[in-house]
């Protein structure tokens, strides 16, 4: 199966 | 102390019902601005983030931000105690445990109150930058949730590929493959049946679609659905509410090993 990041990866956090 | 009363109430009941697939518990933000929320589901690959503005409410009064935690079962199971013409004000005040939903039919000879708990909610907030996507397709809603139930029937994931030929939704599955290509499309009765397809940089991308699916859940608030794809961001779904704001949902792609 393909992984599949976070969205944490992508924004962050305030 | 906050108040917010909308006549048509029956746009709460489809907001509610469009993330609480995702989304069991999650915390609404009252400001100046509108009602607001950010969440993101179990697994944190998704995101919902919604905005009612507060120019489009009938009436809108809140003294001071607020955040109150709700779980979204609940909250559907008393809005669905609503008509659906049904006029519905929401009040809460600070401090308080509860907030309370009324409603009114339209000719006032039936008025309901309930109150609901509030619950306590660590909520993450992430910030969400403005972004420039490679490809933005804009599209009837009902055509994406019809692709995303058919793909779903075969196959766990959809590979979206914008060309300038249009768009592409691919998937494969143990019993076979798909392929549905939508081209451009503005030569229609109905500004709202149209397909249009920005394209920037072609960009072809996997997504899982029990997440898609679930996304569709927000079809009824608006006719157009707008994707906006890029290799570096969570894919936006974007499902405009007239005068009133937008949900959207961010997923993650699947990426290569």
């Amino acid at each position: 199966a393909m992984p599949q990041p976070r969205m944490t990866f992508y924004f962050r956090r305030f | 102390m906050l108040e917010l009363r909308l006549v048509q109430g029956s746009l709460l009941k489809k907001v509610v019902d469009a993330i609480r697939d995702l989304v069991n518990d999650a915390s609404f933000d009252c400001s100046a601005t509108g009602f607001s929320l950010q969440a993101m589901d179990s697994s944190h690959v998704a995101l919902v983030a919604l905005l009612l503005r507060s120019e489009g409410f009938d009436h809108y009064r809140c003294d001071r931000n607020i955040s109150m935690g709700m779980n979204l079962n609940n909250m559907a199971k008393m809005l669905r105690c609503a008509g659906n013409d049904d006029i519905i004000t929401f009040k809460g005040d600070d401090g308080s445990d509860t907030v309370s939903f009324m409603f009114e039919s339209p000719t006032q000879d039936k008025i309901s109150d309930f109150e609901m708990k509030l619950m306590d909610i660590d909520s993450e907030r992430l910030g969400i930058p403005e972004a420039k996507y490679q490809a933005i397709v804009r599209m009837p809603s009902t055509e994406f949730a019809r692709i995303c139930k058919d793909l779903g029937s075969i196959g766990d994931t959809v590979v979206i590929s914008v060309t300038k030929e249009g768009v592409k939704f691919s998937t494969r599955g143990d019993i076979g493959s798909a392929n549905i290509v939508c081209r451009q499309n503005t030569d229609v009765d109905k500004p709202e049946q149209a397909t249009t397809v920005e394209m920037n940089d072609p960009v072809s991308l996997t997504f899982a679609l029990r997440y898609m699916n679930s996304f569709t859940k927000a079809t009824p608030l608006s006719n157009q659905v707008t994707i906006s794809l890029s290799s570096e961001l969570p894919v936006v779904v974007e499902y405009k509410i007239a005068e009133m704001g937008y949900v959207r949902f961010y997923l993650a792609p699947k990426i290569e090993e």
